[in-house]
């Protein structure tokens, strides 16, 4: 599903420069339950940038799903990225404007899907992550843990083939973090590939393969032993 | 320090009516060092907003220092959150287009202190937080973590005497995060009173005394043995 050879990201500052990425190789198979690990400015969120379609490497090759993605243009990537990929940020980038509701409906307005099922699938989804009560609420209108969970219904809502989830339980507290992580166990069990990148080894331990960043290069890539 | 009683905060939606903080009675004493818990949507955030001079509760009494703050105007409240109050907002709330050590320098701007100083101590309030490296970038360059730090920073910068961190570890790896708290308890051994909100156990081990909330009251309030 994902093959990534040697790549690198480069950032400039003045006459300096900072290789974010410098020089990762990897591949995940579709289906794969991935975490990621690693400090503080190791390059985690520039990795899941790329792998997301949402920023170019400086070098290096990407492959999703067999598709040559270095070479792609804007618009290609843009439907790719609406088709196959569901990104929880770790920011959560949700609309301040829009309620929660419509903020988990935006994916499905580049689909076919008309507004009456549009909205009651993001319905279903907000239920998933536990909250009904919630769905007329606009961000700020919400705790730090709510806003997260509507960045995670907003990732599902189109049963994507690949979850990218950039720290995706870092504003929950401990019974709430179990609830989302069963829920990407579920959904991993039904086909869909979850890459996710976590600071906690309790988060970590859902995952069958742990990979560590340190520096922009990979650290360690280990598979927990099947039972 | 902090004596607040029958807290009580009303949000309206419509005609549904929330009560975020649903009666709170507590006292913090200067120098403690106190963790806030509690489920994501239990109230914390609101409590900090309030005891931050951010918000004002819809009824219930606030003492900070001996002084009412529930009778003060707006610019009363705003030197005395400039004067005594660091706060470390759990979404950051950084200014995008300044640079780290200009974000760190603001609080200073308020007070008799020339730019030079200004300058030197915002540097050395990022080298505390391990953020040397990274003083000119902006907070679109800086990773979850780096930006965290700089909220951190910037909290620290006037060494107030009280400091409310919202999740101030939540985008941090266990390395980083433990030399935050170092840095905090150092604070407070030097007469800061800490009360900080987490989800974390580890980080709550920290504090002398843990509050928990639930449904906007307080579900229980213990301190730790003395050694
Ligand atoms: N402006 C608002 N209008 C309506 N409801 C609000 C508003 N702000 C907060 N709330 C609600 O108040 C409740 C408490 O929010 P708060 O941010 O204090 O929770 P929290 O304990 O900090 O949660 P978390 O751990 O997820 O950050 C939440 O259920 C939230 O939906
Ligand atoms: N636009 C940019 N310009 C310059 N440097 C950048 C830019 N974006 C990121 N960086 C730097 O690249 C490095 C990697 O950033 P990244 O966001 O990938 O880290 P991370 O592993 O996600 O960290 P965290 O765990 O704190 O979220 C950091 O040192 C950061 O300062
Ligand atoms: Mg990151
Ligand atoms: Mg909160």
């Amino acid at each position: 599903m994902i093959k990534i050879r040697d790549l690198k990201k480069r950032y400039k500052m003045g006459d300096q420069e900072l290789w974010a990425l410098d020089g990762v190789s990897l591949e995940i198979a579709g289906g794969e339950f991935v975490a990621i690990m690693g400090a503080s400015g190791s390059g985690k969120s520039t990795l899941m940038n790329v792998l997301g379609c949402l920023d170019s490497p400086t070098s290096g090759d990407y492959e999703l799903e067999d598709a040559a993605i270095s070479g792609c243009k804007d618009v290609e990537l843009a439907r790719i990225r609406n088709r196959s990929i569901g990104f929880v940020f770790q920011s959560f980038n949700l609309l301040p404007r829009m309620t929660a509701v419509e903020n988990v409906e935006l994916p499905l307005l580049y689909s076919q899907v008309r507004a009456p099922e549009r909205r009651q699938r993001a319905l279903a989804a907000l239920g998933e992550v536990g909250l009904a009560e919630r769905v007329h609420h606009r961000p700020n209108q919400l705790s730090g843990g709510q806003q997260q969970r509507v960045a995670i219904a907003r990732s599902i809502i189109n049963r994507p083939r690949l979850l990218l989830a950039d720290e995706p339980t870092g504003a929950l507290d401990s019974k709430t973090s179990e609830e989302i992580m069963e829920l990407f166990l579920k959904l991993n069990a039904e086909g869909m590939t979850v890459v996710l990148v976590t600071h906690e080894p309790d988060i970590a331990t859902y995952a069958g393969r742990v990979i560590r960043l340190r520096d922009g290069r990979i650290l360690s890539d280990e598979r927990k032993k099947s039972r």
